[in-house]
């Protein structure tokens, strides 16, 4: 089981809809979890789950040492794709995390109560639990405790952005903060990239901003997300675009990417 | 003396872009700070303004008692507009005021120290200090202390949203959030309004979703903001599109949207 975080400090990149694309289409030929550590609780929106009170990624991190288990708030979204729900009771989680000794390893410790693949044959293992290959974590555009969590409970990172001058800041904090986080928290953290979104090879400012960030030696993927407004459509039918339109140039896009964290996963 | 904060809990809707263009504009005939209260610091950055560590709102914020005034943290950008600066350290900043008394209202009482227009005649006046007429606080796409903070100091609330289906979830939150500001930290929090921005009318999706806004009783403002590379290239330069391409319809929307500000702050 690999763990990947979708983080940006900069918002609106597209972050949650690339965890939803990515787990719909790896969940083809994997068994993917979902987190959504967001308090806006966009992806759990967005795969049409009610976000409850009292069932929530909120209750696993915020309780101290009696929070419920990961696995009693999972819900279930399709054959091979659950999640594990946010509400808004995460902000005030957030905060009840500064006091405690675990604050930037409590979801790393929620993850590791999963049971791992094993090698008894299915015979032998106790059916009532999932056994996932990858969980995907979608984050708030903050580098604040709980995106502090994700990337401290993830194997690999991917960071979305837009390339455009306002994105490079932002990117420098994260990039910066996740060396950080290599070198005291979490030594097994690497670097999937970073995914151009939004993305106009015809703008001159696009190409410039690319370029930029290239000549600094930022990992940036091959893969392209474009815009269409499918994408934000799909959303309101609470599926991905490579579900509600299939056809799309984005789908393919989103496939494309598919393909780059299947051969990630591989390389492992 | 007047403070506007700008928010909303989705990320990448056009805060920073907007808090800029409207200080522009609104300094050609009122006296105008930008605070900037949002740790990425994009404000600063576009203002051409290098966010140093020890001088910017982290300190005013942070630092219990002793903290820095505002005045001494005040950088000129041009005639009528200074700014506040943001630097990374106000994420510690935030933390550090989960812990404080005055936790919500720290901004507000750092904006209280500022003189304000009197009836003294210009000579009497201390001439050291400006007096403002106009306070824009840029927020952080989050409901954390920093953006509670500038909801408790500010007289109005604008609030951008990108008129799509993931919009509706975060603004219910963030609405509710000011509603309860209103009711018990801040009952003098007016609603100026909801601005779609990058916004597009031949789009369904966008017109459908303003609808249910409209119907939903949001108070959705006159103004619109479309979409223009020129804007996202502007910062590049350091620039408001209001004065990098003062002929661009975004420029042109930009000063509806300060016309409308105007007849608020004369209203009041
Ligand atoms: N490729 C795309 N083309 C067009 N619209 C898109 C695309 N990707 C995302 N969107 C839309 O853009 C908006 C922002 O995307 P999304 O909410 O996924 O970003 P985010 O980074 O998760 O935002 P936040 O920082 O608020 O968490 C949404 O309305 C979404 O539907
Ligand atoms: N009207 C517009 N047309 C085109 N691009 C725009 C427009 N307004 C803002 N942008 C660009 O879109 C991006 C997001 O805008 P901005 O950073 O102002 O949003 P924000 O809400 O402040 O984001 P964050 O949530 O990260 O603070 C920036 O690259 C900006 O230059
Ligand atoms: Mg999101
Ligand atoms: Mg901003």
């Amino acid at each position: 089981m690999h763990t990947i975080a979708v983080t940006s400090l900069k918002g609106g990149v597209g972050k949650t809809t690339i965890t939803h694309a990515l787990g719909v289409v790896l969940s083809e030929s994997l068994r993917v979890l979902l987190v959504d550590a967001d308090p806006q609780a966009s992806l759990t929106h967005v795969c049409g789950i009610h976000s409850s009170a009292g069932r929530s990624l909120a209750e696993v991190l915020g309780m101290a040492n009696d929070g419920m288990a990961l696995k009693d708030v999972i819900c279930p979204i399709s054959t091979s794709l659950d999640i594990v729900p946010a509400h808004r009771a995460l902000s005030s989680a957030e905060l009840s995390l500064v006091l405690r000794a675990e604050r930037d390893s409590a979801l790393r410790q929620a993850i590791a109560t999963l049971p791992r693949p094993s090698r008894l044959p299915n015979l032998l293992r106790k059916r009532t639990q999932p056994i996932y290959d990858v969980v995907l974590i979608d984050t708030p555009p903050s580098l604040g405790l709980l995106t502090m969590n994700a990337l401290v409970a993830a194997d690999g990172v991917l960071i979305p952005i837009i390339p455009e001058a306002l994105a490079w800041e932002s990117l420098q904090l994260l990039l910066e903060r996740i060396d950080q986080v290599q070198r005291t928290l979490n030594s097994g953290l690497k670097m999937i990239g970073v995914l151009p979104c939004f993305h106009d090879d015809r703008l001159i400012h696009h190409k410039s901003v690319l370029e930029m960030m290239r000549a600094a030696t930022v990992p940036v993927l091959d893969a392209r997300i474009g815009r269409s407004i499918s994408v934000a459509e799909a959303a309101s039918h609470y599926q991905s675009v490579v579900t509600y339109a299939p056809e799309n140039k984005r789908s393919a896009e989103y496939r494309v990417l598919a393909q780059i964290i299947h051969g990630w996963l591989r390389n492992r």
